[in-house]
């Protein structure tokens, strides 16, 4: 059987509302290490990938790797009534028909338990091989968020360079053109202000908007946002989850003409 | 507006 108890529960719901828009019919993979989910959205062009390590729940029980197929607008409903300070309990058993979530409240000793019922989805798996990417740009998450929220004003593609000057994200349409350049910065004593800017060669891409700004309901997980990218190649945006896993979004680019 | 490209141009299915 599988068994996982987390104390901040919220994180799990975090997780869930940030790729929910994004993916609907997803396999949570259970195995002794990780709860892990890996899903393209249903046009091929972004790619989830979940992690969420044993260490970071009280309990972690997983007799053998299960898959539990779920519908996340679903999940994301049974959070609703999930308390900011439950702990969150799920439970499988191998046959994995069922999932079973619980959220318990210390403080007023209530348990809320829900069944949901597990899908079979077959989901198409990618082979992302691990890359040593020419620029890497750690930055706020917030700060991502605000330019990516700012610059859908101006069109809906996003062109992303990071060059010796810094990282610059360009947005052209009906009503004219918006840059916002970043610069690296190291100088603000609170660490999570930090901008670093790693650049092995400049790197030029355009991205959809539309996709990044779902990429940003993420900002809650984490304060800051690692940005990897290399000539002709998806962009990796990962938000790390303190040291107990992360986020990562895989964006195809738009070709230049 | 550029063209979209997808990501098994990239990554192969496994």
């Amino acid at each position: 059987m599988f068994e996982a108890r987390l104390a901040n529960g919220n994180i799990f719901k975090m997780i869930v509302e940030s790729i929910r828009e994004l993916v609907v019919d997803v396999n949570i993979d259970c195995s002794t290490e990780e709860l892990s989910i890996q899903c393209m959205d249903s046009a091929h062009v972004a790619l989830v990938s979940m992690s969420l390590s044993q260490s970071a729940f009280d309990h972690f029980r997983c007799d053998r790797s299960l898959s539990l197929g779920l519908n996340l607008p679903n999940v994301s409903k049974i959070f609703k009534m999930m308390g900011r300070d439950d702990t969150m309990v799920l439970k499988a058993e191998d046959s994995a028909d069922k999932l079973m979530l619980m959220f318990e409240n210390d403080k007023s000793g209530t348990i809320a338990d829900f069944e949901l019922k597990l899908m079979a989805i077959e989901a198409e798996q990618l082979g992302v091989p691990d890359t040593a990417y020419k620029c890497s740009i750690s930055m706020p998450s917030s700060e991502f968020q605000r330019i990516v929220r700012d610059l859908q004003v101006m069109g809906d593609t996003c062109k992303i360079s990071c060059t010796k000057e810094g990282l610059k994200f360009s947005a052209t349409g009906q009503i004219g053109t918006g840059n916002i350049l970043m610069r690296q910065n190291v100088a603000s004593e609170k660490e999570e202000d930090h901008v670093t800017i790693d650049m092995e060669e400049p790197v030029e891409l355009n991205f959809a908007l539309r996709y990044l700004n779902f990429f940003t309901k993420a900002t809650p997980l984490s304060p800051t946002v690692i940005l990897k990218m290399s000539p002709g190649l998806p962009i990796v945006i990962e938000y790390p989850i303190e040291q107990l896993g992360h986020v990562k979004y895989y964006l195809a680019p738009k070709m230049e003409e | 507006d550029l063209p979209q490209s997808c990501l098994l141009a990239y990554y192969e299915s496994r």
